[in-house]
Parts: structure tokens; sequence; C-alpha cells
């Protein structure tokens, strides 16, 4: 995945069964935003592979002030890069936990 | 206890903490 600046990882053990999972993001080089973030902690929070999208989560961080609305894109796809690594492992390993 | 937490207005918890030593990029 290209370095967005932004990283993003599992904040738990992924076994492959729950929909939602526990993800954690941070802003490792901030030159790479268009935008100041608001805080440089880790933003831990939970995401539903099914039902949501890296676009939605994104815009609630912006709402919620973390991010600058210029990082929306940044965001999103730091998340998406993560969701779709997630989704490809557990395809992978899916015949051992079924 | 250094957690501070953000509740979206569509129900969505954020939970800040800071970020572990190990994970930062080194200069």
């Amino acid at each position: 995945a290209e370095d967005t600046g932004v990283r993003v990882e599992l904040a738990e053990e992924d076994h492959g069964r729950k929909s939602s999972i526990a993800l954690r993001l941070w802003v490792e080089d901030p030159k790479k935003l268009k935008g100041k973030p608001k805080d440089n902690g880790a933003i831990e929070f939970t995401f539903d592979l099914e039902k949501e999208t890296p676009d939605d989560v994104a815009q609630e961080m912006i709402e919620s002030g973390f991010f600058h609305e210029s990082d929306v894109k940044i965001v999103a796809k730091s998340i998406r890069d993560r969701v779709a690594l997630i989704q490809w492992r557990r395809e992978r390993i899916r015949p051992l936990t079924q | 206890n250094s957690l501070t937490q953000v509740v979206h207005s569509a129900g969505r918890r954020f939970i800040v903490s800071p970020v572990p030593e190990s994970r930062l990029r080194e200069p």
C-alpha cells in the first residue's frame, strides 16, 4: 500500500469471524497531510467490514475534528488499504476458520 | 490515564491514546 503518512493497524487479534473489528489510526508523517491534524495520538475505533465504508469513518473523523476536511481522501485511503489487507487475509485463512 | 474519548453524532466512539513509542517513525 502507498505510504500516505497515516498508519492504520488492527487494534486486536483478527480471527476472521467477527464482522466488526477494532482499528487504530495515527499520523506517522504530518508533512504528507494538507491540514494540521488536531491530535498526535492514536485513534482507536471499531469498523464493520460488512456494513461500513472507510469513507464513512474518514468523514466522521473530520466531523469530530481529528483531521482537516482536505485530508478526508488520505484518511479514507489509509483505512481502505488496511481493510483490503484484512479481507484478503481472511479469504486466505477462511478454510481454516470453517 | 491519558485516554480521551470522542463520540461522533452517528454513534461511533473514537478513543485517543498516545502512540506507542515503538510505533513512532524515526524523524
